[in-house]
């Protein structure tokens, strides 16, 4: 089984659009996937039409902090596609858990306690290195950091590797960023090209590195800008039954076949 | 003096861009502009050519947590255009400030300690809910909603109000909405003239409720989606000064003068 964080504090650059469309790929391909929403907002479970903040819904907030176990958490809401929803209470837990000796692995024990049939699992995260992020990062195998080809996107990176190096040292050894995924992407732009190469310069040069990145990579795919992944959510379905031959699909495909295919430790 | 706090929980709506270029527009207009980057991604800070995080920048957490008042934190950057920095710390606010019974008053308190001869005080604020954005609020005698017109950014606009009626109804009473600004607009687009007819239907049916976004509208400029815009912050200096003929300086000028033009209780 897999874990994976789609994670970047920077907000707005496709954390959740690449979270749900990736998962809804991979389920396609008949891999099992469960999407996990840690975002106060409640994005991913609001865009695979999940009604977040009502009594029907169980959430992961009272997983994390109740005595919900995960099964019961979880919703289907695709052939291969479950989803376990988040809830606006997720905006306290850092409050909640301050005093917990254990609040930056709760999620990986709450899941310890019932090994779940998935061969994916994708964790949304907030726009934010706070305590669910380190959470998320706790429990993944590995790290896809969605990011625009923008100057202010890329200032936050070196705050970004740190978190993660500092929960592969201290929690998760295991951790590893599988790569980067440039969102929104215009090839037209001179701009755009400028960061490609600075991103792919700082990767070749971590080769040598034992860092969590030392295998990381600009991934080949580029998630083109594409309105029709702006209109999905208002379906409550990915981009994939929207508008399967959409860019926004086509490229999704591609990068969920990327990721698919990368060697990881189990 | 007018304060006015940019915020929107969802990340990557434009609230630095806004907030800088907006501030920079008044400032050029000839009003004395103070800008605050409450934000600890320090994108208001580096935007403007101040580099966050080191020695010789003094922040805004250090006045928030330490002894450092407001005038030995402000930074010039242009004629009439200052800036109070912000700092990697601010992501520890929530923990830091947790027990202090202030702590949603603490930057009001701190700005009360020495009245500051500005025209405009302009907050950006983080893509959270959390005590920082608190703060802003409480300060702030009014709010502008920079928003993208999308399904997922339509979302979190109930717990924005909410969040600003609390805020109004227990810390601070003068506390208005002023409106919401559409930002990286396309007309072109018929969601986005949906979502244009949904807030301006919304505000219509609030002109009688005693809410604080009852003298609320959709501002007329929409700000188009505009590359010199994403292209001025590595130059350090707003769109105004980088690309003075372009769409992004032609619509935050229009913007400012609508902003400097509405009625407002001081
Ligand atoms: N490739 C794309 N083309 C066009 N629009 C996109 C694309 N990817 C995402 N969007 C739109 O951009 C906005 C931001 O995307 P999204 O909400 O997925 O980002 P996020 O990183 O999850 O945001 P947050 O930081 O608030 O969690 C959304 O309105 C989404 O519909
Ligand atoms: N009108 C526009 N046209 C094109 N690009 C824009 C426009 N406004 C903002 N951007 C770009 O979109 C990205 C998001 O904008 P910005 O960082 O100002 O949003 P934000 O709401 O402050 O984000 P955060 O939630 O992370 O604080 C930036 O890379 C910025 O350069
Ligand atoms: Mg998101
Ligand atoms: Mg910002």
């Amino acid at each position: 089984m897999r874990v994976i964080a789609f994670m970047n504090q920077k907000g707005g650059v496709g954390k959740t659009t690449t979270a749900v469309n990736v998962g809804a790929a991979l389920a396609e391909m008949g891999a099992r996937v469960l999407l996990i929403d840690l975002d106060s907002q409640t994005n991913l479970t609001t865009y695979l039409g999940v009604k977040p903040d009502v009594e029907e819904t169980p959430d992961v907030f009272s997983v994390l902090a109740d005595d919900l176990t995960f099964p019961e958490a979880i919703v289907e809401v695709d052939r291969n596609l479950h989803v376990v929803a988040g809830s606006r209470d997720l905006a306290n837990v850092d409050l909640e858990l301050a005093d917990r000796p254990d609040r930056a692995t709760v999620l990986r024990d709450r899941m310890a306690a019932g090994p779940l049939p998935y061969d994916y699992i994708v964790l949304d995260c907030p726009p934010s290195l706070g305590l669910l992020t380190v959470n998320a990062l706790t429990l993944a195998g590995e790290v896809v950091i969605p990011m625009q080809a923008h100057f202010l996107a890329m200032q936050g990176m070196v705050k970004l590797l740190e978190t993660v190096r500092a929960v592969q040292q201290q929690l998760n050894p295991r951790l590893r960023i599988a790569g980067v995924v440039l969102t929104m992407f215009d090839g037209n732009v001179r701009l755009s090209n400028e960061v490609v190469q600075e991103l792919d310069r700082f990767f070749e040069s971590s080769r040598t590195a034992q860092q969590p990145w030392s295998e990381a990579k600009l991934f080949r795919t580029r998630v083109r800008r594409n309105i029709k992944l702006t209109e999905s959510p208002s379906f409550g379905t990915s981009v994939l039954k929207y508008d399967p031959l959409s860019n926004g699909a086509a490229d999704y495909r591609a990068l969920a076949r990327e990721i698919a295919s990368l060697r990881h430790t189990p």
